[in-house]
């Protein structure tokens, strides 16, 4: 409708402004709680001096994330929604020019908490990379598709729990993977350390080429 | 707007009937994977034979939610919302005849996986009730004031992990607090039982008076 058009349309600005700097641009969308803050936290801490990044983070209320996301060596930004469930296009293309003002060669965009919405709201990103912590179960890929089909990257957060669930790993790598055939999965505990490297690896292949 | 405005006219039509029939309705509002099944289903189980039950249960796709709840002694119906991020009242007002047919006193609404958009939607209860798991942190209450603003009683799940978790229930408890004053906290498990016979209690003082 109406309202996505208009977005459509600001996302493509900011997808082109992106592309022209060399930018790589990731959107992270998932429920509340289940980690995106936690896993920006330790991402950016060991990013830092290899591949400059940046952030905006999206919430309701409060710029809680964007302080828990200073001081690690990225330029941090918040963005207050106050009703509004998703970020959208136009707020995003408002804060490029501050969030990039460092050189970051890598931008995380962490949506706000919400498995439906975001996935409606094109930002401009190179793609969206849907977060599912081992504490939510095994079926959210098949009852929430529209994030999960559109994310060419699942992120399964929280793993150090799994010894204490009852949770079938294997269920939920197939859940997964019948939404969205081919799609990668990074399995890691931000408070561990477990499947870190691998994450990072990927970044730096991803977003540290050269211009 | 013009969505709300015709959402609220059908809300009171739905409240006019529970109350001519002395239904009592509550909304279960929460992200997705916070446990609102998990507790219906040991709910419906122990409240059957002592209070009548009845479920509306909205996901965006699958019936994986009403298939959990069928057998326990209570009608079920599943709405499928498809794209929308929320139950409304137009989809409760169709339902209300199937679901009510076996002569409810409790409805419970399990709202679709998501802590913004459906506190926007009145549905006809007669209040919200917020959830929030132990794994989510604590700081939840903050950043999405809409819902717990709007929800007299909280219900805090998944209490059998806080050994396993680095979570301050402290914390969390006055972030409710503080959002919502005179909010009344449920503390509780479905997995081990903790706590339920408050919440059980609750229900049967609540909707198991005469008519
Ligand atoms: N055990 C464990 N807990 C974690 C891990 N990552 C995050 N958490 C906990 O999960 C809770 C929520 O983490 P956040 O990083 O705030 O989650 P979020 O997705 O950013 O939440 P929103 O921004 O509100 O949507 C906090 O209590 C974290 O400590 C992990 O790898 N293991
Ligand atoms: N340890 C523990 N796990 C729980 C508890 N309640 C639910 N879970 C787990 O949490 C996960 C999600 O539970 P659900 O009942 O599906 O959550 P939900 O809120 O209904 O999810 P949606 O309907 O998709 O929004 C499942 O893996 C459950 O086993 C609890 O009290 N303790
Ligand atoms: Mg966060
Ligand atoms: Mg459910
Ligand atoms: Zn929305
Ligand atoms: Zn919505």
């Amino acid at each position: 409708r109406r309202i996505l058009e208009e977005n459509d349309v600001a996302a493509e600005r900011v997808r082109r402004r992106l592309a022209r700097n060399g930018i790589v641009a990731v959107n992270l969308i998932s429920s509340p709680g289940s980690g995106k803050t936690a896993l920006l936290e330790k991402t950016l801490d060991q990013l830092a001096g290899r591949l400059p990044c940046a952030v905006i983070t999206g919430d309701q209320r409060t710029d809680n994330d964007a302080r828990r996301l200073q001081g690690r060596g990225a330029r941090v930004c918040q963005i207050e929604t106050h009703d509004a469930c998703h970020l959208d296009a136009h707020q995003i293309e408002t804060s490029l020019d501050e969030v990039l003002a460092d050189g970051a060669r890598l931008l995380f965009i962490e949506n706000v908490g919400n498995l439906v919405c975001p996935a409606a709201f094109d930002l401009g990103e190179h793609f969206k990379v849907a977060l599912l912590s081992t504490t939510e179960g095994e079926d959210k890929p098949l009852k929430y598709p529209s994030l999960f089909s559109q994310s060419p990257i699942a992120v399964l957060t929280k793993t150090d729990l799994i010894p204490h669930l009852d949770w079938n790993i294997a269920a939920c790598r197939e859940n997964l993977r019948r939404i969205r055939p081919g799609v990668f999965i990074f399995e890691l505990s931000s408070k561990t350390g477990a499947g870190m490297d691998a994450w990072l690896d990927y970044w730096i292949k991803m977003a540290g080429a050269p211009i």
